[in-house]
């Protein structure tokens, strides 16, 4: 049977009149290395789950998407991340919410899945569980983009909810 | 917040996602991704789902799962499915948007918002659209 591959890198107030070309050029760019490491897994009878790590690793480490490396920042001014991964063939599933130290949280989910009897763990139990399990990890210096720490101050200084359309998504 | 989800060619699908979530999130706030059944979901019988959006809405309507049943029990083909959940999703006051794939071989999205960066790869090459 034929194998097929499909990624997202957010959505929402996504405007043409306000990207700018090499913005756009740079997501376009990412999308299609995280399709790339997809293919390379599948096109050689890899598997869908493999497939779907490898992608989303890229993207985690791509600083133009809201997902590790570039990801949005907390009212306190800190990468809190979540991730989830799902087996079809199987129902496995693993989850982290609310983690600060692992460089690919897709990896940690999965890790969740494959290494523990749990589906979910959060925040510093879910942080202490990736360095026992010898995950890559990264500081918070890694995951804050100055960008990023920007928009926080100027949603602070509007006195901007983190429910305006704007930022919802990061 | 990223995500994919693949069809293999045994036959196998897989969801993954990974979000930083919300900008200036307060009291260790959570949104769907990491939600089993809400964000991703997966399974050989119906379908694989990640999603992406205001996740408190995400969560409430079920999206990834409420997907996978309605093409499981309902029979609905992917796009009907899921352009049904996120309806559902707007008509509770959400928005945002998912990408599926099925054993079958669909591969859809559906999003309610002005766009979503998205790309889609097979055999036949590699396509990424954002608006």
């Amino acid at each position: 049977s034929e194998w097929k591959l499909v990624v997202h890198g957010g959505a929402g107030a996504i405007e043409r009149a306000r990207h700018k070309p090499e913005k756009e050029a740079a997501v376009r760019a990412g999308l299609d290395r995280a399709l790339a490491a997809g293919e390379q897994v599948l096109s050689s009878g890899g598997k869908a789950l493999d497939a779907i790590e490898a992608a989303i690793r890229v993207l985690e480490d791509d600083p133009n998407f809201n997902a590790g490396k570039g990801a949005v920042i907390t009212d306190d001014g800190r990468a809190e991340l979540d991730a989830s991964i799902m087996d079809g063939s199987t129902r496995a599933a693993g989850a982290v919410a609310g983690v600060t130290g692992t460089k690919n949280p897709i990896r940690l989910a999965r890790a969740v899945m494959e290494k523990s009897p749990h589906v979910m763990l959060a925040a510093a139990g879910a942080d202490r569980f990736s360095r026992e399990q010898g995950l890559e990890q990264a500081e918070q210096d890694y995951f804050i983009l100055p960008e990023r720490k920007k928009q926080l101050e100027e949603m602070k200084a509007k006195r901007l909810s983190a429910l305006t359309v704007e930022y919802k998504y990061g | 917040t990223v995500g994919a989800v693949a069809l293999d060619s045994h036959g196998h699908v897989a969801a993954g996602t990974s979000t930083g979530g919300m900008m200036g999130k307060k009291w260790g706030r959570v949104g769907d991704s990491p939600v089993i059944g809400a964000g991703t979901y997966a399974d050989d019988r119906a379908c694989a789902v990640s999603a992406t959006g205001w996740g408190e809405y995400f969560i409430r309507a079920g999206v990834a799962h409420e997907i996978c049943a309605r093409i499981r029990h309902k029979g609905e083909d992917a796009q009907t499915a899921a352009d049904a959940v996120l309806a559902e999703v707007k008509s509770l006051g959400g928005d945002g948007g998912v990408i599926v794939v099925t054993p079958k071989g669909e591969r859809v999205f559906s999003f309610n918002t002005k766009g979503m960066y998205r790309g889609m790869a097979d055999a036949t090459g590699r396509k990424v659209a954002l608006y």
